[in-house]
């Protein structure tokens, strides 16, 4: 039987002359590193479910991309992250929104698909659950880059939002 | 955002996006990526993750409609690229990544870059910016 993964690590205003070669390099090692990572899971029979959580769980922890460890900052500071996870084979699903301090949102979605009555879970209700399922949490400091830090004080000098990976002059109002 | 599409050995599908939302975000705003059928969907058809302005993917209902296009017959590069097509009318962007049962896969964009990369046990790996 075929296997396949296919992977993002976000979209966005970003151009070819805005990214310099150091930075295109370290894009293309984080996810050929979590591609091949996935394909081998997949090659050993791994399911669709364990072979995608895994795959993202490792973005997240890639500071370079706007999710888990390299999380944008909301107006007043924090990072609030959201993430889904959904089985094609029985339609099940687990998502999370607005939590702080979880290291892997997507765990914490997992969870949610494998041990909670309810699809989706918010806030410090979530935060609740995933203590009960001892899932991992980190310091603030986990969470902070000097670039999503910059793009914070950018956006809120000009009370805009900004997409993940957007040059400053790029805003939505 | 991150996410990731998969279709295992044992005909399998699934679908997971991970995100830590919009710079600067106020009042509790939440985009797609949590909400099932907008920014992550998966049946036995079809496996999808969407990255981008999320209130255009939630309006389109997106992840839920390139699988129900693609159901109602049309090819996944057609269902993922229409949908894409629909945002960008209503004035959004971002891109998804698909990837059937068939082990097709589809990953159109309307920005001037997505960073993504794709594999399997017949497809070529490799990885792309722009």
């Amino acid at each position: 039987m075929r296997y396949t993964l296919a992977l993002h690590g976000g979209a966005g205003t970003l151009l070819p002359e805005v990214i310099t070669p150091a930075e295109r390099k370290e894009f293309t090692q984080a996810l050929d590193d979590a591609l091949k990572t996935g394909l081998e899971l997949l090659k050993k029979g791994s399911s669709a479910v364990e072979t995608v959580v895994h795959t993202v769980a490792k973005l997240e922890d890639c500071p370079l991309f706007n999710a888990g460890r390299g999380s944008v900052f909301s107006h007043d500071g924090r990072h609030e992250m959201d993430a889904a996870v959904m089985n094609g084979a029985d339609r099940k699903a687990g998502a999370v929104a607005s939590v702080s301090g979880v290291k892997n949102p997507v765990i914490l979605a997992r969870t949610i698909m494998e041990h909670c009555p309810h699809v989706f879970l918010s806030g410090a209700g979530a935060e609740e659950f995933a203590r009960l399922h001892e899932i991992d949490f980190e310091s603030e400091k986990w969470f902070y880059t000097r670039h999503r830090y910059h793009q914070w004080q950018v956006a809120k000098a000009d009370n805009a939002l900004l997409l993940d990976h957007t040059p400053d002059d790029v805003k939505y109002g | 955002t991150v996410g990731a599409v998969a279709l295992d050995v044992h005909g399998q599908l699934a679908a997971a996006t991970s995100t830590g939302g919009l710079t600067n975000k106020k009042f509790g705003r939440i985009g797609d990526t949590p909400l099932i059928g907008c920014g992550t969907y998966a049946d036995d058809l079809v496996a999808v993750s969407c990255t981008g302005w999320g209130e255009f993917f939630i309006r389109t209902v997106a992840a839920h409609q390139v699988a129900m296009r693609h159901r109602l017959g049309e090819t996944l590069q057609s269902a993922c690229h229409s949908v894409i097509d629909d945002i960008e009318v209503l004035g959004g962007d971002g891109g998804l990544i698909a990837v059937n049962v068939r082990g097709e896969i589809s990953m159109p964009f309307n920005t001037p870059g997505m960073y993504r990369a794709a594999g399997g046990s017949h497809i070529e790996s490799f990885v792309k910016i722009f």
